[in-house]
């Protein structure tokens, strides 16, 4: 199947979103 | 006690596995001590908020002192030798002057968990460990195929943009069995 990939700027994108704390 | 990592939420972003942190911290009896007896397991997570939740409510390894050891391994995978993921697989090594490794451990975990290293169901964890002279960065694969663990290695060195002529060494798990040396990731004795 596809796998869930994320490079680092997405992940530190995601880390400031209202649910990341 | 371990706990499962909670579904991802609403919103969320899920990641290709769960994953589990733990942390160890050598005792002053160590050698009485079994290796286990000392792996406290942190938290578990299934998504890429919940993972930058735990990271940033735990320290930085850059910031601990003394003789401690950050385990973040696939959910399922204890952080040992002897686990049938690990048992016949091994790990690249690789020395860190002091003062490189929270930004190395994090460019490491972003990466794995971001299933950057392309070697399919391979990785198994990554450790840092904080020592007196140089830190250890580690990252653990099944199998000691050379494909795989070249593969492995090209990765790293692209993901942790590290000073020229840092030391990369490949180790089996057989042969840390051995030879004791290295810290012990392990209860055999």
């Amino acid at each position: 199947g596809t796998r869930i990939v994320y490079d680092r700027s997405r992940l530190m994108q995601l880390r400031n979103s209202p649910l990341a704390r | 006690p371990f706990r499962p990592a909670p579904k991802p939420g609403e919103g969320e972003h899920p990641l290709q596995y769960n994953y589990a942190i733990w942390f160890s911290r050598r005792s002053q009896n160590s050698k009485s001590v079994q290796y286990d007896k000392n792996l406290k397991f942190i938290a578990s997570f299934a998504s890429v908020e919940q993972f930058w939740n735990i990271y940033s409510y735990i320290v930085r390894p850059g910031d601990m002192s003394g003789h401690v050891d950050y385990h973040l391994f696939k959910e399922g995978i204890r952080p040992m030798w002897e686990d049938d993921a690990n048992k016949h697989g091994g790990k690249w090594i690789i020395r860190l002057k002091k003062g490189l490794a929270s930004r190395c451990w994090e460019n490491l975990i972003m990466a794995m968990l971001g299933e950057q290293f392309m070697v399919g169901e391979e990785i198994c964890g990554a450790v840092i460990s904080i020592r007196y002279q140089d830190d250890i960065l580690s990252l653990w694969n099944r199998s000691n195929d050379s494909t795989i663990t070249s593969r492995i290695r090209d990765t790293l060195q692209r993901v942790l943009n590290l000073p020229p002529h840092t030391i990369m060494e490949y180790k089996e798990h057989t042969e840390s069995i051995k030879d004791q040396t290295s810290f012990r990731n392990t209860n055999f004795v």
